[in-house]
């Protein structure tokens, strides 16, 4: 598993999600981005990272890692859709949702947002059926009541490019 | 093989 020289998907996702962060840093979430798509299992590596940060007690990292998330299944492509699309990776986002989980633990803010996000999935990417299984069955067990109100034709448009500093 | 494999061993959360 070879590392790319400098950043590795690890420091760029640390950063981008410190929550010592004031706000969301567009500049570390494009850097994670751009190196998936540079290394030959970034997006299989790349989930697993973001698993565990989804997965934070503390609301905000979890809160930047579901942008990055986000901003990931904008810019990464097909090969990161794939890797989202499985159920060893949508289980960890069922467990942060569920209260059989960590549901009871997890801020609403941070529950809502991914539902929202399982949810534009499931319209924007037709074709990656276990997100549906996945969120159908969230239906079922009454953790997601409605649909959420999401804009269908904007969830897959690529995120802005980070803005450049003030000289 | 692999990915037969892998797809296999892919299953939803118990709820």
């Amino acid at each position: 598993m070879a590392e790319a020289e400098g950043e590795s998907l690890e420091s760029w996702l640390n950063k981008a999600t410190n929550p010592s962060n004031r706000q969301e840093d567009w500049e570390y979430i494009i850097g994670f981005c751009d190196q998936i798509n540079k290394e030959l299992e970034g997006p299989q590596i790349s989930v697993r990272l973001l698993a565990h940060k989804i997965q934070s007690p503390q609301e905000w990292e979890a809160v930047q890692a579901l942008t990055v998330l986000e901003a990931c299944m904008k810019n990464c492509g097909r090969r990161f859709h794939n890797e989202v699309g499985k159920f060893r990776f949508l289980n960890e986002l069922i467990k942060v949702v569920s209260p059989k989980y960590l549901g009871d633990r997890v801020s609403e803010k941070v529950k809502t947002k991914i539902i929202e996000l399982l949810y534009s999935w499931t319209v924007a990417l037709p074709e990656e059926s276990k997100i549906k299984d996945a969120y159908h069955m969230l239906k079922r067990q009454g953790i997601v009541q409605s649909d959420p109100p999401v804009p269908a034709d904007r969830t897959l448009i690529p995120s802005p490019p980070p803005r450049p500093k003030n000289p | 093989l692999g990915e037969e494999s892998e797809e296999r061993d892919d299953h939803l959360l118990p709820m």
